[in-house]
């Protein structure tokens, strides 16, 4: 029988700890811990079980429903879209600084070229130094149309000829791929709501750095809250982070994961599939 | 905020002058959740709480200072250790290269740290975009320098970095400082690791700077030991800082490095840098 106490309390702690190391947020570790102590407290092991076991199963559990809440897949969403008629669909892609916006841009680019689908993209981060460039840079590389004006144009502008040229040309896509932007700067904000008001998106995508720390909760939770999105990219997978970002930004927000950036190239973009993230975690 | 964290966490104690085991322990415990929140290393983290707890133990308390004071006290001082001392660089014979992570804030650094020298100091600076994976990086370094008295050297059609540099060192033999811009990276990238050992074995940096995003959680302090390993970095640049994120992982990466934070970023523009004070950051870190 699982008892309140000194024990129970040790064990958390120690979980508590490891949680916190993948970078899971203060906030997600302390819900789940409650969820634990809740379900833990006055059960009983059964003859044999191996304590550890049941933990390690009821983490799990919580977190998977953390990840699995409102969890929908890309390809089949763009392909539910254009089959019933609703095109262009319209993506916009959001996020702070160095997220990987642009090259997760050209990744949607080139997968969605690949199942046969005619695609448009709007360079509307007109205000950074060589974006426009980058994102042309790529489209040119995937032979697909840019729409782009010159450094200093309006964004939301951009992104309307993308949608007219998508029009009229019968494409079925259009990415608006936005300017990186701290959540604490209103008028950067501001501007966003206005792209989204005026090309008025079938899907939103958050592009969260894996790398993130707590930061993830802030981020998302203020993009979530001025704009609301569908669903978010974790990008840079491959590198040393753990994953927990992912856990931290759904949590947060209640929307989920949707694909998972595991590199550079144009293929190293994959639908977001939570038992990896989880079997990540546990190793 | 941390601060709020902290105080909390303190106020278990408020208003006492002694502290048992057990009220220590409790302190300690919504310390260590405090300073989690602005992305400490969670070792790191254990042992500066242990340290508070040792020195809240043995240290005597100045009459008339709370024992919550006195705790805030002490963690400040470990902070501003664990930062270690400042460090300036002369703006004269300086060749510096700027390594990091993917999208941490690289290139921006590069032209904000070229301009700096250039305006405030007079000096000749010449600058090397060495990064021929991502593109338009040498248009957006030779934009972001537009307007400056900065050279900016760089071959869009090569694909090979460190001819590039080799060429760039060649034709700025000349000036104060020479910064070379690389691209992002991770140790896990073998190419891009032989890359950046070759181009560190030509060039002889005197400064080798590790740019970090603010965002950066757990994974700073193993980043930057990879980054140490490869080309033994001399100084850390905090990028980002305008945003929200506390940047306890830039403490992580002192940790790993060895080396102190000369830097900070905050925000998009060339101007937007701004020189290393401990009392600034602490203060934000606490937040
Ligand atoms: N290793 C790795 N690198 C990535 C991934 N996604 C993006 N990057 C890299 O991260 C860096 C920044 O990517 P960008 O696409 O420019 O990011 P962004 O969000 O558009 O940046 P801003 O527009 O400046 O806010 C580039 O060097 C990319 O190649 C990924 O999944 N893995
Ligand atoms: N708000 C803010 N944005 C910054 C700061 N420093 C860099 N950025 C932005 O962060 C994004 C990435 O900056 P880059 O300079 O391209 O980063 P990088 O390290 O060179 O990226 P890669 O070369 O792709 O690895 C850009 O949108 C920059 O404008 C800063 O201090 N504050
Ligand atoms: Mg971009
Ligand atoms: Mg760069």
């Amino acid at each position: 029988m699982i008892k309140e106490g000194k024990a129970l309390n040790a064990l958390l702690e120690e979980i508590e700890w490891a949680m916190l190391e993948s970078d899971i947020s203060s906030a997600a570790v302390s819900d789940v811990l409650g969820l634990m102590r809740g379900s833990l407290i006055g059960s009983r092991l059964r003859k044999g079980a191996n304590l550890a076991k049941v933990i390690e199963a009821t983490i799990k559990r919580a977190l998977q429903s953390i990840l699995r809440a409102d969890y929908w897949d890309f390809e089949a969403t763009i392909e539910k879209y254009i089959s019933e008629g609703d095109k262009p669909v319209i993506i916009m892609l959001v996020g702070v600084n160095g997220t990987g916006k642009t090259t997760t841009t050209a990744k949607i680019a080139y997968k969605l070229k690949n199942k046969g689908y005619t695609v448009v993209a709007a360079a509307s981060d007109t205000f950074r130094a060589g974006a426009i460039e980058q994102l042309e840079a790529h489209m040119d590389r995937l032979e697909i149309k840019c729409i782009s004006s010159q450094r200093g144009g309006d964004s939301a502008a951009i992104a309307r000829d993308a949608i007219s040229h998508a029009k009229a040309k019968g494409a079925d896509v259009v990415l608006v791929d936005t300017a990186g932007r701290m959540q604490n700067k209103t008028n950067l904000m501001n501007e966003l709501q206005k792209v989204h008001r005026v090309t008025n998106p079938h899907l939103v995508l958050f592009v969260g750095d894996a790398l993130a720390g707590n930061d993830a909760v802030e981020q998302a939770a203020e993009f979530s809250r001025v704009l609301t999105f569908d669903g978010a990219v974790l990008s840079k997978m491959d590198t040393d982070a753990k994953g927990g970002a992912g856990l931290s930004i759904a949590h947060a927000t209640g929307k989920p994961i949707v694909l998972v950036g595991t590199g550079q190239e144009y293929t190293d973009l994959h639908q977001f599939d939570p038992e990896w993230l989880l079997e990540q975690l546990f190793e | 905020g941390l601060r709020k964290g902290i105080f909390s966490a303190l106020s278990k104690i408020k208003g006492k002058r002694k502290l048992d085991e057990d009220e220590l322990q409790d302190m300690i415990r919504s310390l260590r959740r405090a300073l989690q929140e602005a992305d400490f290393n969670v070792r790191q983290t254990k042992e500066l709480t242990e340290r508070l707890a040792m020195k809240m133990k043995e240290e005597e308390i100045r009459p008339g200072i709370t024992l919550q004071t006195h705790a805030m006290n002490i963690l400040y001082t470990e902070l501003v250790r664990l930062l270690g001392p400042p460090k300036e660089i002369p703006p004269r014979g300086q060749t510096i290269m700027m390594v990091g992570l993917y999208g941490q804030g690289k290139t921006t650094t590069t032209a904000k740290l070229a301009n700096w020298w250039s305006t405030k100091m007079q000096a000749n600076v010449a600058v090397i975009e060495a990064d021929v994976h991502r593109p338009g990086a040498f248009s957006q370094l030779s934009q972001l320098l537009e307007g400056t008295k900065v050279s900016v050297f760089g071959d869009p059609e090569s694909k090979d970095a460190v001819d590039i540099v080799r060429r760039g060192i060649e034709k700025h033999s000349n000036v104060d400082i020479l910064i070379i811009d690389t691209a992002g990276r991770h140790q896990l990238d073998e190419e891009l690791v032989v890359e950046l050992k070759d181009m560190s074995n030509l060039v002889n940096a005197n400064e080798r700077i590790l740019v970090i995003d603010a965002q950066v959680g757990q994974a700073a302090g193993p980043v930057a030991a990879s980054f140490n390993d490869l080309v033994d970095v001399t100084g850390v640049i905090v990028t980002k800082l305008d945003g929200t994120a506390r940047g306890g992982g830039a403490l992580s990466a002192v940790a790993a490095t060895g080396s102190p934070i000369l830097f900070t970023g905050e925000g998009e523009n060339v101007k937007d840098l701004e020189k290393f004070e401990s009392d600034r950051f602490i203060s934000r870190l606490l937040g």
